[in-house]
């Protein structure tokens, strides 16, 4: 199976 | 107080029309660069950044930064009220709780005021770096929307692998599978109808075609789509607004477990 990352895993909050 | 006069309000309309299934609520910022937004999805694993830059508005007043939260739905119904040859004003007073769209229709014989209700949103801004980026792809919007419709028929995901033979759009599923490739045609009569593939090195990546389908909502803004895809990297799909701005949706790819 895959897996589906956040976007938040690669961008960095300001 | 904030003011902002679109001559070409169908813009707007395609915006909201191109991102209010992917997102619910968001905040739309507004200051002298322009009215953006960045908002992602309820599942945080698409973003859209959208921009309109002020230039692009034929009158532009923002006194001071302003932050309006808006449920999309409710403003997609709205502007749904504006003709698409209507011209839209934005307007809001600093620190009101409403924001206030209005249309008027080309030769001024009709002018229609529409207010809504602001809500507010905590929302996270993410900082989104320069990239580089091993593969752009720039193809016609309309062929990018067909294929990921599609491929959606067949599968689930899709695997966009880019090499120096062209962009490869691969799906598996319960009936079997597809792959459709298409070749760099820089040599095409119309700008707008060429295939380019700028390669720094091979690329193949997996994503939902659920997110991809919405993402070509926004097909209607623009003639052109720009796939920018690096390993490790959250895909960029660009649709650039005519002489205004973007909406670039952020997707991270699947990783196998």
């Amino acid at each position: 199976g895959s897996k589906q990352p956040a976007i938040t895993k690669f961008f960095s909050k300001l | 107080m904030l003011e902002l006069r679109l001559l070409q309000g169908s813009l707007l309309k395609k915006v909201l029309e191109s991102i209010k299934d992917l997102v619910t609520e968001a905040n739309f910022d507004c200051s002298a660069t322009g009215f953006s937004l960045q908002a992602m999805d309820s599942s945080h694993v698409a973003l859209v950044a959208l921009l309109l830059r002020s230039e692009g508005f034929e009158h532009f007043r923002c006194d001071r930064n302003i932050s309006m939260g808006m449920k999309l739905v409710n403003m997609a119904m709205m502007l749904k009220c504006a003709g698409n040859d209507d011209i839209i004003t934005i307007k809001a007073d600093d620190g009101g709780d409403t924001v206030t769209f209005m249309f008027e229709s080309p030769n001024q014989d009709k002018i229609a005021d529409f207010e809504m209700k602001l809500m507010n949103i905590d929302s996270e801004h993410l900082g989104i770096p320069e990239a580089e980026y091993q593969a752009i792809v720039r193809m016609p919007s309309s062929e990018f929307a067909r294929i990921c419709k599609d491929l959606s028929t067949i599968g689930d995901t899709v695997i966009i692998s880019v090499t120096k033979e062209g962009v490869k759009f691969s799906t598996k599923g319960d009936i079997g599978t597809a792959n459709i490739v298409c070749r760099q045609n820089a040599t095409v009569d119309k700008p707008e109808d060429a295939i380019i593939i700028e390669m720094k090195e091979p690329v193949s990546l997996t994503f939902a075609l659920r997110y991809m389908n919405s993402f070509t909502k926004a097909t209607p803004l623009a003639n052109i789509v720009t796939i920018s895809l690096s390993s490790e990297l959250p895909v960029v799909v660009e649709y650039k607004i005519a002489e205004m701005g973007y909406i670039r949706f952020y997707l991270a790819p699947k990783i196998e477990e």
